[in-house]
């Protein structure tokens, strides 16, 4: 509800969304064609430990590398 | 290697789905390139249970968390007949692993591949051809602000977070990109896909990658 302590992390965590747009968009990095562009969107009011522990839940594996054994298990 | 390529085009990739608050990335990357390759074989296009696979894929932590790898090698172990997602429906929390009748339709795999593409990526574009669409993991940190484009920078390789699908690529632009499908609804990125530069393994987009055979 309007005022709530919730309510204000929320907007405590949507301005610090915008800081990390500047930051990604910064010129430096991005001045390539079709380089990539970041802004508000369905995840602003989350902080980054939400939005790693709700969405971020697949586990790291090491596999072999990828050998080309024969052009016909290519083909 | 053609120039452009992608699953969609050939109508066998089912729609972008929407994970909500659930952590089973794993499992819907992996249905969705066995649907896809259900599709290649020959079959009707059909969305298969997400929930079935995080429910019963006893290795993951459903919700919580999983693997791509552990779960199509449970897949591959126990044979075990994925349903139609009408029938298993998607709930976004871990439930009881629920049985069908042998006769019931499913879907199974018969095999899987699971490779670390980096430093081969024109291999593994080759492999997206022959195999389908390709299950693999990112790092997705920075993809909390994405909105469009081609990701080249702020993420890394070797720091998994993430599981996708590749659907295809493009190399006629200046920047040759992967076309990777989300679990985050459509409203996120480009219609629920996101595009990453190919060949210097950006976001370990290479690292773990695996298709599953029907």
């Amino acid at each position: 509800s309007l005022g709530s302590l919730e309510l204000q992390r929320r907007e405590r965590f949507f301005q610090e969304s915008i800081q990390r747009h500047v930051y990604l968009n910064s010129p430096v990095l991005s001045h390539e064609n079709n380089s990539a562009i970041y802004g508000i969107n369905q995840f602003s009011d989350l902080s980054p430990e939400e939005f790693k522990a709700i969405y971020l839940q697949s586990k790291a594996v090491k596999l072999p590398e990828y050998v080309k054994t024969s052009t016909k298990e290519a083909v | 290697l053609p120039a452009r390529f992608d699953w969609r085009d050939k109508k066998f990739v089912t729609p972008v789905r929407n994970q909500l608050s659930c952590g089973g990335c794993w499992a819907f990357s992996i249905v969705g390139g066995i649907e896809s390759a259900y599709a290649i074989k020959g079959n009707l296009l059909e969305e298969l249970s997400v929930q079935q696979v995080i429910d019963c894929s006893y290795e993951d932590h459903g919700c919580n968390g999983g693997s791509t790898i552990s779960a199509l090698h449970w897949l591959n172990k126990t044979r075990v007949k994925l349903a139609r997602a009408s029938e298993y429906k998607f709930k976004a929390q871990t439930g009881i692993c629920h049985y069908f009748p042998s006769s019931d339709f499913g879907v199974s795999i018969r095999d899987y591949k699971a490779y670390n593409f980096s430093g081969a990526e024109e291999q593994m574009m080759m492999q997206l051809i022959n195999l389908g669409p390709l299950a693999v993991t990112v790092d997705a940190v920075s993809w909390q602000d994405y909105l469009g484009g081609i990701i080249q920078h702020h993420c890394s390789s070797g720091e998994a977070n993430h599981a996708v699908l590749i659907t295809g690529f493009d190399t006629t632009g200046d920047i040759p990109y992967w076309i990777v499908q989300n679990s985050w609804g459509t409203t996120w990125g480009i219609d629920g896909y996101v595009y990453i530069k190919i060949g210097e393994n950006v976001c370990g987009i290479a690292d773990t990658v695996s298709a599953a055979l029907v």
